[in-house]
């Protein structure tokens, strides 16, 4: 897949979600 | 368990929608299924009557999501005592609309030279399912921002026996998309879109635990009155 710059920006969300 | 299509969708087991002692003989059970992007009523009729039965017509009540007879129902044969046909009807989305409670629920009036016969009957939210149901990754991102967080919806699915991969797989023959999968210490978290046939769309994570059988599944949705039938259809669909 194209890395598109939203790679690292689920990377945050998933991060986020589980060390809320 | 359900039939699979050869798309791969779920299919739920044909249900009795009317005993044959509510409606003069005759027996009506169904399903409901998507196929090739077509929302399709499986109904099976037997007659247990003792006399012929013909001229058979079918008509909803308006429903949530404007479910209508795409074509009108035709019977190839008048149906003879003990005998039963199957048939599948295509439906639109294009009916009147009226919410109800539940949401799926669907009314429907048969007739035939006998009488006219009322029934219920509740269709699994995922015949809803567009094809085009996955969502640009940006527009995901800001989405899940966008909804606050009172209008999640968290679940326990349990007992399901399947990796992330699989699970990702089964979801999308059924118009579950999954847009991004991330591992955070260990867990699989998968992130998900899929649009009603109204527009309306779901956005979901689906967390996995590598070797236990309980996955989290939190939706966000404009509707969130939506959210448990969605959760339905996901423990339908992984556990099938």
């Amino acid at each position: 897949e194209i890395d598109d710059g939203l790679d690292e920006a689920f990377s945050r969300l998933a991060e986020s979600r589980n060390n809320p | 368990s359900g039939v699979g299509m050869p798309t791969g969708s779920y299919v739920l087991p044909k249900t009795v929608w009317l005993p044959a002692m509510k409606a003069k003989g005759l027996e009506i059970s169904g399903t409901f299924a998507r196929r090739m992007g077509t929302i399709q009523m499986d109904v099976t009729f037997t007659n247990k009557a003792m006399q012929i039965m013909t001229d058979f017509a079918i008509q909803f009540n308006r429903n949530s999501f404007g479910l209508s007879p795409a074509a009108p129902l035709q019977l190839a044969t008048p149906l003879s005592p003990n005998q039963t046909i199957e048939v599948s009807l295509p439906l639109s989305t294009v009916g009147p609309v009226m919410k109800m409670d539940p949401l799926n629920n669907l009314q429907v009036a048969v007739k035939n030279n006998i009488d006219v016969f009322y029934f219920s009957s509740l269709y699994p939210i995922n015949i809803l399912f567009v094809e085009d149901g996955k969502m640009e990754r940006q527009v995901f991102l800001a989405t899940w921002k966008d909804i606050p967080s009172d209008n999640e919806a968290q679940f326990q699915i349990k007992d399901c026996h399947l990796n992330s991969d699989a699970v990702s797989n089964k979801l999308q023959s059924n118009n579950i998309f999954t847009i991004a999968k991330r591992n955070v210490e260990g867990q699989d978290m998968l992130y998900q879109s899929m649009k009603l046939t109204n527009g309306i769309w779901i956005l979901a994570e689906l967390r996995i635990q590598p070797g236990s059988p309980n996955f989290t599944l939190s939706l966000k949705c404009r509707a969130p009155e939506i959210a448990q039938f969605v959760l339905q259809s996901y423990e339908a669909m992984l556990k099938n």
